[in-house]
C-alpha cells in the first residue's frame, strides 16, 4: 500500500479497510485514518513515507500501556530473578481464557523456556473438567522435565491449586504454572469458580505473581468483553496472544490495551516447544501495516 | 442493538423537521456499517450489504415514507436473512456402506468435541450407528480425548498407532463395515490454512476417503479472519457445510454472515455449550436477530 502513492482519500480509505481487516475495529480504524488525514492537511505529514513512519510509531505507542515492563524483561518476573528469597517462592502464574485459546500449550512452552533458564517448574493441572486435559498437560510435563500435580477428572480445581502450591513450597520450586479449564466469560458459575482459585491460594498464604489472559489472535471484537469480564474475577497482569502464525493479525490487541491497560506479554507463533516469544510490538505493528 | 441505533438516527433526522434526503440515508448507512463491523461481520459482506441497502433505501419508498427508520431496519433484516440463506441441516447419507464425514478446521475451534456431539445428534435424529475415528495424530492426548468422549456416549472410537492419518481413516471405514457401523466421523488435527504441508495432508485424506460430507468447524468468536480461513479451506477441500461453535458465548457472531457467501455452503449446526448434548441445528433467522443485536 505504501508504494509510490499520493496521500489522498483513496489511500486513506484503503488504509482504513486494512485496519478493519486486521481486527482493529471500525472505531479505532476510523480514528487513526482521521488523525492521519488531519496531520496531512496541517502539513505535518506529507506523503505516504512519512505516513508509514508516523503509523509505525503511533501503533507501537498504543501497545505500551503506561507503567508496563518492557517485554524483553517480561519472561521472568522480579520474583524469580536470582537470587530468589525462599519466602517469595514459588512464583505462581495463572493461565486463564476461553475454550480452545491455547492455554495448556502456552503453559507447556513457558515451562520449557523457564527450564531453559535454569528455573525449576511445577505444573498444576487446574482443568479437571475437559476430557483428557490432565493427560495433555502430563505430556507437556514430560516433554519439559517439569513436575506436575494432577487430581482425578471431575475434582475441584481449587483443591488442585491448593495441593500444587503446597508441593511447590515444600520442594522450593521456583515457578508454579497453573493451567485452568477453558471458560466463557459470560458463564457466571464458571467465572465464580475462577474467582475461587485466587481466594483459595490467598488462604494458603500465596498470591498470583502473574495472571495471563490467553487469547486467540483471530478473536474478533468480543475479545474486549472477554478481558473486561475476566478482570472482574481475576487480577490479570497481562495478555498472551496465540496463533499469530495464522493470517489473523491480532488487531484487537489495540482495543484491549486501550480499554484494560494490560500489556501484551507473549506471542504464540506456532505449535512447537519453542514457538512462544516475549511480545515484540515493532514486529507486530509491521505485520499489521499493509 | 442495530435496530435501536437506526431508529435513533432516523428519529433525529425526522426531529429536524425537513424531508429525509439521500444524505440522511448515507448517515444511517454509516451507523449500519459500524454496527456490523463491531459484530464481526466480514468487511466484504458489510460493503455488499450497505450497497444493497443503499440501492433499496434511496428508492422513492423510504424517502417519502412516514416511518423511514422502520423501513431501513426492515431492509437490513431482509438483506441479512438473504445472506444467511435457508436452513439446511441434512446429511447426505450413503445408501450402501458407511457414510463418511470429514471434520476440519483451525486449532482449538472445537472439532474433537463436535465430532462426539455430531455422532450423538445424528444417532438420535437420524437413527445412525456412529464410529468415531481418532485421526489427529499430532496433538498431545487428542486420541485419549476422543476415546473419553466416545466412552461417555457409548460409541466406538477407532485409532491406530501409526503416523499417517490416511491409514487411520481408511482403517476406520473398513472397521465400520466389519462392525455394522453406518456412519464414520473423522476427527483431524487443527491446522492453519496457510500451512502448506498440513493442507496437503488433509487434501490427501479427502482424496483417499471421498467423504460424503466435509464440514468446517469454526469458532463463532472469530473476527475478520473467519471468511479468509473458510474460503481457503473451501478452495482446498471442497466443503459441504460448516459448524459454528461456542455460540453460547456472548459474541454477536457476525462471521456467520459471510460464510455462505464465501463458500456457497450452509452452516448446518451450532455448538452451544461444552457438554455433548449442546449441538443444535443451525437456525438462520435466530442468527440474524443475534447479529443485529
Ligand atoms: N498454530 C498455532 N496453534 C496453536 C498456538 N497455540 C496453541 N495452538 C493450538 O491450539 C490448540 C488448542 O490449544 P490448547 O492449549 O489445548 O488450548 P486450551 O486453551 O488449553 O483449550 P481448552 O483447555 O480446551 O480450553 C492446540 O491444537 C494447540 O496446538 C499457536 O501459537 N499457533
Ligand atoms: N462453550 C463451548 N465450548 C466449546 C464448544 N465446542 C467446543 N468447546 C470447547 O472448546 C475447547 C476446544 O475444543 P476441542 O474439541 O478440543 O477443539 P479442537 O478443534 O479439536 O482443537 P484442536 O484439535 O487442538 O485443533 C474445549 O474446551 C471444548 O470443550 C461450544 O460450542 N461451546
Ligand atoms: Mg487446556
Ligand atoms: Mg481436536
Amino acid at each position: 500500500l505504501f508504494g509510490l502513492r499520493k496521500l489522498d482519500t483513496d489511500f486513506l480509505n484503503e488504509l482504513e479497510e486494512a485496519f478493519i481487516a486486521a481486527d482493529l475495529g471500525p472505531m479505532l480504524a476510523g480514528e487513526l485514518v482521521e488523525e492521519l488525514g488531519s496531520r496531512n492537511r496541517s502539513g505535518e505529514i506529507a506523503g505516504v513515507e512519512q505516513a508509514k513512519a508516523w503509523l509505525r510509531a503511533e501503533l507501537a505507542r498504543q501497545l505500551m500501556p503506561a507503567g508496563a515492563p518492557a517485554p524483553a524483561a517480561a519472561l521472568t518476573p522480579a520474583a524469580v530473578l536470582a537470587p530468589v528469597a525462599a519466602a517469595s517462592k514459588p512464583a505462581v502464574w495463572f493461565f486463564l481464557g476461553v475454550n480452545g485459546s491455547g492455554k495448556t500449550t502456552a503453559v507447556g512452552r513457558i515451562a520449557h523456556r523457564l527450564q531453559g533458564e535454569g528455573r525449576s517448574v511445577l505444573l498444576a493441572a487446574g482443568d479437571t473438567f475437559r476430557a483428557a486435559a490432565g493427560a495433555q498437560l502430563e505430556i507437556w510435563a514430560e516433554r519439559t522435565g517439569s513436575a506436575i500435580v494432577r487430581h482425578k477428572e471431575g475434582g475441584d480445581p481449587a483443591a488442585v491449586i491448593f495441593d500444587a502450591y503446597d508441593a511447590a513450597k515444600n520442594r522450593g520450586t521456583d515457578v508454579l504454572l497453573v493451567d485452568t479449564a477453558g471458560r466463557l466469560h459470560n458463564k457466571k458459575n464458571l467465572m465464580a469458580e475462577c474467582e475461587k482459585m485466587f481466594r483459595v491460594l490467598a488462604k494458603r498464604g500465596g498470591q498470583a505473581a502473574e495472571v495471563f489472559l490467553v487469547l486467540d489472535a483471530a478473536t474478533g471484537q468480543n475479545a474486549v468483553q472477554q478481558a473486561l469480564l475476566f478482570r472482574e474475577v481475576a487480577p490479570l497482569t497481562g495478555i498472551i496472544l496465540t496463533k499469530l502464525d495464522g493470517t489473523a493479525k491480532g488487531g484487537i490487541a489495540f482495543r484491549l490495551v486501550r480499554e484494560t491497560g494490560l500489556p501484551i506479554r507473549y506471542a504464540g507463533l506456532g505449535e512447537g516447544m519453542e514457538d512462544i516469544e516475549p511480545f515484540n510490538a515493532a514486529a507486530f505493528v509491521d505485520a499489521i501495516l499493509p | 442493538g442495530l435496530s435501536d441505533k437506526l431508529q435513533q438516527v432516523f428519529a433525529r433526522l425526522r426531529g429536524s423537521g425537513r424531508r429525509i434526503s439521500e444524505q440522511d440515508v448515507n448517515e444511517s448507512l454509516r451507523a449500519i456499517r459500524v454496527a456490523l463491523l463491531e459484530a464481526d461481520v466480514a468487511l466484504e459482506a458489510v460493503k455488499a450489504l450497505t450497497q444493497a441497502i443503499r440501492e433499496q433505501a434511496v428508492g422513492e419508498k423510504v424517502l417519502e415514507s412516514v416511518r423511514p427508520g422502520d423501513m431501513v431496519v426492515k431492509i437490513v433484516q431482509d438483506e441479512i436473512a438473504r445472506l444467511l440463506g435457508a436452513s439446511d441441516t441434512a446429511i447426505r447419507y450413503r445408501t450402501e456402506g458407511p457414510t463418511v464425514i470429514l471434520m476440519c478446521g483451525l486449532q482449538g475451534s472445537g472439532k474433537t468435541t463436535t465430532c462426539a456431539k455430531l455422532a450423538r445428534l445424528l444417532a438420535s435424529r437420524d437413527g445412525r450407528k456412529p464410529l468415531l475415528a481418532a485421526a489427529d495424530l499430532k496433538r498431545p492426548a487428542a486420541i485419549a480425548q476422543l476415546q473419553t468422549l466416545g466412552r461417555e456416549l457409548g460409541f466406538p472410537v477407532y485409532s491406530e498407532a501409526v503416523a499417517d492419518p490416511v491409514r487411520v481413516c481408511t482403517g476406520a471405514v473398513k472397521h465400520a463395515r466389519a462392525e455394522g457401523r453406518d456412519l464414520v466421523i473423522l476427527d483431524t488435527a487443527g491446522r492453519l490454512h496457510v500451512d502448506e504441508e498440513l493442507m496437503r495432508e488433509i487434501k490427501a485424506v479427502h482424496a483417499a476417503l471421498s467423504p460424503d460430507e466435509t464440514l468446517l468447524v469454526l469458532d463463532a468468536m472469530t473476527g475478520q479472519d473467519a471468511v479468509r480461513s473458510a474460503r481457503a479451506f473451501h478452495e482446498t477441500l471442497p466443503l459441504d457445510g460448516l459448524i459454528l461453535t461456542k455460540l453460547d458465548s456472548d459474541t454477536r457472531g457476525g462471521a456467520a454472515l459471510s460464510l455462505r457467501h464465501a463458500t456457497g455452503r450452509p452452516i448446518k449446526f451450532a455448538g452451544v455449550g461444552e457438554q455433548l448434548d449442546k449441538l443444535e441445528e443451525f437456525h438462520p433467522d435466530r442468527m440474524a436477530g443475534r447479529i443485529l443485536g
